[in-house]
């Protein structure tokens, strides 16, 4: 599952 | 945001900055990858189509505005300036990287996270990251010896993708639902196209001898 909605890293 | 992340984006920032610090202060760009540098612009290019839509932290948006210009800035010396493009092994930088871009894209068509365009964009980005040192470990090979600032360049560019595999582990068990299978097996993958060139760097390093790779 993906944790948040958007990617923080980079 | 944890060390083995900051360490990473560090090395990935350095390995940019000996580029571009091989290419002015020699004025030449002999030994390195022009098909590398295109595909690298297009990964960041890709993968940071959310720059004006979502806002993470200052810091993120800082490094991807660094990571995108340096990335088109190498490119346009390579190509544009007229010293520097003298110096770029046309005949040794014949791998055809075209099908790297179609096969991660069409990898990224069917393994996406989520069916948008901007998903689908990011797992292309992470797709050909993995696979775009390929010309440029192609082209050492071919021109045999490594001049130190390019080595040093492959070898930052290996160390910032390794330090992303201990952040990763690291937030898998401090982050709980924490799941990015496709940075990781990719990630994976890239890290491994490091290995082989990694042994011979550190061999070189130990015996003190220039880098040499085998034909």
């Amino acid at each position: 599952l993906v944790n948040e909605k958007y990617h923080d890293e980079l | 945001m944890n060390i083995f992340r900051l360490a990473g984006d560090l090395t990935h920032l350095i390995s940019i900055l000996v580029l571009l610090l091989k290419i002015y202060a020699t004025k030449s760009c002999s030994g390195i990858s022009l098909k590398t540098q295109e595909l690298y612009a297009l990964v960041f290019l890709a993968r940071y189509l959310d720059l004006f839509t979502d806002f993470v932290s200052v810091y993120n948006t800082v490094m991807k505005l660094v990571f995108i210009g340096s990335s088109l800035a190498i490119v346009w010396c390579m190509r544009m300036h007229r010293i520097v493009k003298r110096s770029y092994n046309r005949e040794l930088d014949t791998f055809r990287h075209y099908f790297l871009v179609a096969g991660s894209f069409v990898l990224a068509l069917v393994v996406h996270e989520k069916f948008t365009l901007q998903e689908i964009f990011w797992a292309f980005s992470i797709y050909l990251e993995a696979v775009a040192i390929l010309p440029q470990l192609v082209l050492l090979q071919r021109s045999g010896n490594v001049d130190n600032l390019t080595g040093q360049y492959v070898f930052f560019l290996g160390a910032y993708r390794a330090f992303y595999i201990l952040n990763w582990i690291y937030r898998y068990f401090t982050e709980q639902r924490f799941g990015r299978w496709i940075s990781w097996i990719s990630g994976l993958v890239q890290t491994a196209l490091y290995a082989d060139f990694f042994y011979y760097y550190f061999m070189s390093w130990k015996n003190n001898a220039k880098l040499q790779l085998p034909a």
